[in-house]
């Protein structure tokens, strides 16, 4: 259970703030819009307005107190950038940020956010991982290129093992685990023979599997 | 190898382009702002200036031969609704749209997109679950009760090697890989030490990697 602090409630911020009361934690949402504010009354536990760039409203909040504060402030950078530096000044722990463009993520960055979201060039990327899968049975991503896909096991490979296929050496994935009638071998030594219907889990890049399929 | 026209060159649309490039497909991208085009002359292999609107200039670059178009026209609704519309008609099997709120996600669906995509809101509730500890980091089911997960190190674990922590002994869970500062340690050997700030990948029932964390 953890407080969080999130400063914008356009949708990013919404959602971030609904999300995070959704999983138990505490949330102290803030927005300078007091018609903002208004309709999220009944919707948010803790809603206020307030203008994130004034360090005494911040501090009369307690805003100091947080572990990890959010600024989802998007069209008015100064003021983003702002409430960003003075939650780091107050003391806020964990500092992130959503920023719209690289270049704004470069000098939130270097003011002192631990991490800034870009959501559109992200959810670009994310879309053409997803779009990318139609031969992977299903996918997780672990950032940039890479990620773990669970695939049908390529024609080729029926009847071989782990160690006559060489996989890593010829693609560099990792075969965690083989996915057989319903039950799972983890870790499947090098002689390991493939079957025909043996789904593969596949750890790696995705163009390389892309490759492999 | 897939094929894939995308429309409207914002932010959203150059990162799908150019990940889907990068992942070794083939994009054909559109934007009707010729200085946009211009810009990306040098960076996306097939780049047209063209308006999404129009059916006979999408007839005309072939756009009904693609398998996948996607729909990244964003302040403009009715021009992205129409662009959603003429590639369906013009038979393109798939067409994906970005929408900015849920009531233009729910008219693109019915005019008939596959998938719409609400970057702010998804990037929202990712990010909710990233800062929220307890929670899974990324998920893929094997069926059943078993998947993998990423989830962040248990503060116990931190400092102690794999050996130590016995966490297939306890928990029946296999560390398939260890994600830390963007790369991966796949198949980490039993003297390999937890840090904190790792992400665990874990395979196993899901049930137990709930008592883990
Ligand atoms: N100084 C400020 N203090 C607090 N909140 C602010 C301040 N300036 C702007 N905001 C609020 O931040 C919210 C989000 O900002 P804005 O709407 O400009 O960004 P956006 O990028 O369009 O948002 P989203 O894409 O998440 O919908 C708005 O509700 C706005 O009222
Ligand atoms: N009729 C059209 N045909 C082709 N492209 C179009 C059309 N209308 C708009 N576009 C292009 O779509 C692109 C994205 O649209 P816009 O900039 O309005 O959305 P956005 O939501 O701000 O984008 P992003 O958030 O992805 O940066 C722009 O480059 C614009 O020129």
């Amino acid at each position: 259970h953890q407080e969080f602090v999130v400063v914008g409630l356009g949708r990013f911020g919404t959602s971030l703030a609904r999300a995070l009361i959704e999983f138990g934690h505490s949330v102290l949402a803030l927005d300078s819009d007091t018609n903002r504010v208004q309709q999220l009354a009944n919707d948010l536990p803790h809603v206020i307005a307030l203008d994130a760039t004034n360090i005494d409203a911040l501090r009369e909040v307690g805003v100091g107190d947080f572990e990890t504060g959010v600024s989802c402030i998007g069209t008015n950078f100064e003021a983003n950038l702002l409430a960003t530096v003075l939650m780091r000044q107050l003391g806020v722990k964990r500092v992130v940020a959503k920023a719209r463009t690289r270049t704004q993520r470069l000098i939130l960055l270097k003011v002192g956010a631990d991490d800034v979201i870009l959501p559109e060039h992200e959810a670009g990327l994310r879309l053409a991982r997803r779009l990318s899968q139609i031969e992977f049975v299903d996918y997780l991503s672990l950032g940039g290129d890479t990620g773990v896909v669970e695939l049908r096991v390529p024609a080729r490979y029926i009847g071989k093992s782990l160690a006559e296929a060489a996989i890593r050496q010829n693609y560099g994935l990792t075969v965690v685990a083989i996915h057989r009638d319903g039950s799972l071998i983890a870790s499947p030594g090098p002689d390991v023979r493939m079957q025909a219907e043996d789904e593969l889990l596949i750890l790696g890049r995705i163009s390389d599997a892309e490759r492999f399929v």
